[in-house]
């Protein structure tokens, strides 16, 4: 763990007094190693350490254990706070209905995590409506209202010569007329390198005007994590992540990457494969998991 | 590093951050620093060191080839966690075996998630190879063991069978996971010929321990590396190769059936650095 391992550091540096710039270093070299072991990216390491690094100099080495625990504690309290806060709250539109845009890369989760965000809403006493806008991944939209059904939402499936434009504009329409509120909109996955798929997405969004665009990120997703969210960004206004299948032993170290990177809240996490399987994210208990 | 014989701290920074930022493993990122620096002047200078090592440790002399029975028909079963490319891969082996004129199988054992079973099928009609699936919900031991069975009786040369998403940390799927495998021994008087473990390359180092894990609990033949058309680029198959020694066998780079290719070492140390 990081802790026994910035003890070992410290039994080094014990009775030296201050820490100097050289004995942080050393310290330091530990975070960095346990930061990128657990997936955060590389360039977003180096500032947390450099940052880390400026508050750790000139502090006294009473005991190996207590100072390798302060450092561990410090270097939580730095994640938490880049974490962000707590809050699950989805923005409304001014007029009803509201719609949220669920993107992300082929396999994230987005199918899943629209039908636990619907039952999360029905449970708040909103009526929603799903809405399978993924025209390309075959047997999407059954997938999509075979979710539906297990949660008792309606469902808006596409016709056969749709566009997922064509598919987004009828199934807000649907819930303009029935009064249904909030639109939630199953989108395919795909590549952010994918132009002509980055295209369908950004033309998605505008003709909605999602109050929410949601990155759904798998958990496990390495390096690549900030590519995928700054290239997301450029092409739809995303207002915040999931990040799925933390049931899982991965970190999640890409949870600050993205933080750093975009200033985005993560709002959710995905927990299961189960609609009941989705929780508000909590910056505590993520950084506890990526420091391992 | 092009040219040079000695590795100074400033090329080692820029090569550490090339493989870091690849998803290579801090550990194996230091443990190949220190095999360049073993042979520390190569006569053919640092590149050629690095490519070496890296050759090394992809196990350079396994093969890429899909394992084929000695009695027909092979089967090859595929896992992996969720939502990593499995049923797609599926369907472009399928595709790539159908182009080379064999006959192919679909085992849709995959009975648990939504859609999944609609989901295969419509890739063995557009394949346009044959499919057993039972309703949803089925036992899949039950689906493996009826598709090689007919597979036998109808002299298919090949069966690929697909399974249901699943966390390497659950034990009680990893025990499932053991019982279908064992579902085609009972049908083909022998284990599966190819066991392949699917890997999302954008994952980070957590594809290590899918990698342990499965194949702790089945006989992992080979990799798949799916998604390599992203910006990601799998390093962490260096380590699950050096490590565990399974090698990647397939390469899958984008949603289409044409899309899988066979694991080329060299090209893949290229892309490393691209
Ligand atoms: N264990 C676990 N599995 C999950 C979670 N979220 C999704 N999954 C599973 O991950 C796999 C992929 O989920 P999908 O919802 O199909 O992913 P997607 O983003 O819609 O995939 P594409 O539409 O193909 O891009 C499925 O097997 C899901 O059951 C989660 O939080 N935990
Ligand atoms: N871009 C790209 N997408 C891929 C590739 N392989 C699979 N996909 C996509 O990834 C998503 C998930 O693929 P599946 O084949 O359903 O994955 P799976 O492992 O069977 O998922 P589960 O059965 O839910 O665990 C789909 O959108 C596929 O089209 C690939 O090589 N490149
Ligand atoms: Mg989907
Ligand atoms: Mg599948």
């Amino acid at each position: 763990s990081l802790t026994s391992r910035l003890q070992g550091v410290f039994d080094r540096l014990r009775g030296r007094g201050a820490l100097t710039e050289k004995d942080v270093d050393e310290a330091l070299k530990e975070v960095r190693r346990a930061l990128l072991e657990a997936d955060v990216n590389f360039k977003v390491v180096k500032e947390f350490v450099t940052h880390v690094r400026e508050k750790a100099v000139g502090q006294d080495v009473l005991e190996s254990l207590s100072a390798a625990q302060q450092v561990v504690k410090f270097v939580r309290d730095e994640m938490v706070a880049l974490l962000g806060q707590s809050d699950p709250r989805l923005k409304g539109a001014d007029s009803p209905p509201s719609v949220i845009l669920l993107a992300g890369l082929n396999g994230a989760g987005k199918t899943t995590t629209a039908g636990k965000l619907a039952l999360r809403m029905k449970s708040e006493g909103k009526r929603p409506l799903l809405v399978a806008a993924d025209i390309h991944r075959p047997a999407a939209a059954k997938q999509l209202a075979t979710l539906a059904e297990q949660v008792g939402v309606p469902v808006h499936t596409p016709l056969s010569s749709d566009t997922a434009v064509g598919v987004a504009r009828d199934g807000v329409a649907l819930a303009r007329r029935e009064s249904l509120d909030p639109v939630i909109v199953d989108l395919a996955g795909r590549q952010h390198a994918d132009e002509d798929l980055m295209r369908e997405l950004a033309e998605v969004s505008r003709a909605t005007s999602p109050s929410e665009v949601l990155l759904v990120l798998d958990a496990m997703t390495g390096q690549d994590a900030v590519n995928t969210a700054l290239e997301f960004g450029r092409h739809v206004p995303i207002t915040g992540f999931v990040l799925t299948k933390m049931d899982a032993d991965a970190r999640g170290g890409a949870a600050i990457s993205i933080r750093q990177v975009t200033g985005h809240p993560i709002k959710f996490v995905g927990i299961s494969e189960k609609m009941d399987g989705l929780e508000p994210f909590h910056p505590d208990r993520m950084a506890g998991r990526i420091l391992g | 590093i092009q040219g040079k014989t000695i590795l100074d701290a400033a090329t080692e920074e820029e090569l550490e951050e090339a493989l870091l930022s690849a998803d290579v493993s801090y550990e194996t990122v230091e443990k190949i620093f220190e095999r360049i620096r073993e042979s520390r002047q190569h006569a053919d200078g640092v590149q050629a060191a690095l490519k070496e090592t890296l050759a090394g440790m992809m196990g350079a002399n396994t093969s890429q080839e899909i394992a084929t029975g000695d009695t027909p028909p092979t089967v090859v079963f595929v896992a992996g966690v969720n939502g990593v490319g499995k049923t797609t891969s599926i369907a472009k082996l399928a595709y790539m075996y159908t182009q080379q004129g064999k006959q192919v199988l679909l085992a849709a054992a995959d009975t648990f998630r939504a859609a999944a079973i609609d989901q295969l099928e419509i890739w063995a009609q557009r394949v346009g190879c044959q499919i057993v699936k039972h309703a949803p919900g089925a036992d899949p031991a039950a689906v493996v063991f009826d598709s090689v069975s007919a597979a036998k009786a109808r002299g298919v040369d090949i069966v690929i069978v697909d399974t249901a998403g699943r966390l390497h940390t659950r034990s009680n799927l990893m025990e499932e996971l053991k019982k279908i495998t064992r579902a085609v021994e009972k049908a083909n008087g022998r284990g599966p010929d190819e066991t392949l473990l699917v890997l999302d390359a954008t994952t980070g180092q957590n594809a290590i321990s899918q990698a342990r894990e499965f194949l702790s609990a089945v006989d992992i033949t080979g990799l798949v590396l799916a998604k390599m058309d992203s910006s990601a680029r799998g390093g962490t198959v260096i380590s699950i190769s050096d490590e565990l020694g399974v090698p990647v066998k397939l390469v899958g780079t984008g949603e289409q059936l044409d899309d899988l290719k066979v694991f080329n070492p060299e090209e893949f140390v290229e892309s490393l650095f691209a």
